[in-house]
């Protein structure tokens, strides 16, 4: 019920009272910073027309319908010297850790999600959501498989006048290494693990997609509904989103410059092999 | 050189488009985890060389014994990767009492790295080459995790350090050793009571 702090010399994060993540310190200016999960609804259609086909392998398309997973979230914390973390519980399906190292200047949050329910015959599509005071103006960017960041404007496209029949859809674009928005004194920068789709759908916020279950073909050729299971249970999927954030003015390296460092250790990370040393001690194997 | 073409081939058709975007058939999808992982495994015997050919260069160019003061070091050792790492479960950490971890760092500049270890037991000192302790840290495994199906495992808590001054194009070693306190902790953490899950009829009830 009360206030959680967790941080380090770089940083400092705080949860609210409802187990969510609600502001951030970091050089000395305090921020909003908030991050939840939702699930979109998967659309469900006869593929008979372009109109009506189903969400599935090749296109994402919810039905319109957007449900936070919960309104309160059990919290574990744990400090220490090397890490201070902070569990949250979401729901039985639903969880993820909040860590800050003791020597890094960005926020790790490595989530675990499914297997996703679908006893209510309806396919689920969950994305991990951040929210700033950011003035972003419709525009946030995403990577070009690593390389360098692509403009995206919100309900825009540069070559001719746009309608979007599906707003949170036509908004997506793909996210291999990282996505980002600004104002004049504020960015938020999310890197990922792995290629997911992801999107600014209003000013300040970003969102990628971490796992989805659907129940329906979508007709473009697969032939399957993405329903991956193991042994008859849907999959889990685990995996972490490494969050910078900052004042633009007073960050020095730039949050730019910092977010290519990082990006060099999550997409290039050592190699950890192990041994048995059970036969030598210390002073052998040294 | 065989185990290598083993990967580049599994590479070479992981290139197809279905492939890179997730859309091919299940049973395709796992076919292509199947040859992965077969490809990968083979080439763990190329890193094995490898790195016991970096560690023992003396060894390597066949004169060990001369140049060490008659020591002979024909030490091997096995190195093996986790592919359970990303559900917090590791054979070798969580079963044996010491272990060695092995950094390589693929990058042309030294580095760093937070390494986080599944492990059985509750206390766990790590030394680095020189005999210096480095600071560790255990970090409970989230129940969530803990509590996934089909994750075997009596690890309960990771030790977690920082690995650092990571040689470029390089390999850094560190030395992880059970700290056992008592009797008890040792019949307690060493045979834990191991998770048999109701819903497991697949594999049996000697499956642990």
């Amino acid at each position: 019920s009360e206030e959680v702090t967790i941080g380090n010399k770089y940083l400092n994060i705080s949860f609210d009272s409802n187990g969510f993540l609600s502001s951030i310190v970091a050089n000395g200016i305090s921020s909003r910073l908030r991050q939840t999960f939702v699930y979109y609804e998967a659309a469900l259609g006869d593929n008979k027309e372009f109109s009506n086909r189903s969400s599935g392998a090749y296109i994402f398309r919810p039905n319109g319908t957007e449900k936070f997973v919960t309104e309160s979230v059990q919290l574990r914390v744990v400090k220490g010297n090397v890490v201070q973390e902070v569990h949250q519980v979401f729901n039985e399906w639903i969880s993820q850790v909040v860590r800050v190292y003791a020597d890094e200047n960005h926020v790790e949050f490595e989530w675990l999600v499914g297997d996703i329910p679908i006893e209510d015959g309806i396919g689920k599509e969950v994305v991990s959501r951040f929210y700033t005071a950011a003035q972003s103006n419709g525009v946030f960017y995403t990577d070009s498989n690593g390389r360098e960041m692509i403009k995206r404007t919100r309900n825009h496209r540069d070559t001719w006048d746009l309608h979007l029949e599906e707003p949170i859809a036509g908004n997506y674009y793909p996210v291999t290494a990282k996505i980002a928005l600004e104002d004049e004194n504020l960015r938020l920068a999310v890197l990922t693990d792995r290629a997911q789709g992801g999107s600014s759908l209003e000013d300040g916020a970003l969102e990628l997609m971490v796992h989805r279950r659907l129940l329906h073909d979508d007709a473009f050729g697969v032939e399957e509904a993405l329903d991956e299971r193991a042994f008859g249970r849907g999959l889990v999927a685990r995996g972490k989103h490494y969050v910078l954030f900052g004042s633009k003015k007073t960050s020095n390296p730039t949050l730019q410059a910092r977010e290519r460092f990082l990006q060099n250790q999550v997409l290039l990370p050592t190699w950890i092999f192990l041994s048995d040393t059970s036969k030598f001690k210390y002073e052998d194997w040294q | 050189g065989p185990h290598l073409n083993v990967l580049r081939e599994a590479m070479g058709v992981m290139q197809h488009h279905d492939a890179v975007t997730g859309t091919e058939k299940q049973h395709v999808a796992n076919d292509y985890s199947r040859m992965l992982h077969r490809a990968i495994e083979a080439c763990g015997a190329n890193t094995q060389i490898v790195l016991n050919q970096i560690v023992d260069p003396v060894q390597k160019k066949g004169y060990g014994k001369k140049q060490n003061h008659g020591v002979k070091r024909d030490f091997t050792f096995e190195f093996d990767t986790c592919h359970l790492l990303n559900i917090s479960k590791c054979e070798i950490t969580e079963s044996k009492d010491n272990f060695m971890v092995t950094l390589y760092n693929p990058l042309a500049h030294s580095g760093y790295q937070y390494v986080r270890l599944p492990v059985s037991g509750s206390k766990y000192v790590v030394k680095d080459y020189r005999g210096i302790e480095t600071p560790s840290q255990m970090v409970p495994i989230p129940e969530s995790v803990q509590n996934l199906n089909y994750r075997f495992s009596n690890a309960s808590y990771e030790v977690v350090f920082l690995a650092n001054e990571l040689p470029p194009l390089g390999f850094k070693s560190y030395y992880v050793s059970r700290i056992i306190e008592s009797v008890d902790d040792f019949s307690k953490d060493s045979n834990p009571s191991v998770r048999v899950q109701a819903d497991q009829p697949h594999f049996g009830s000697g499956w642990h």
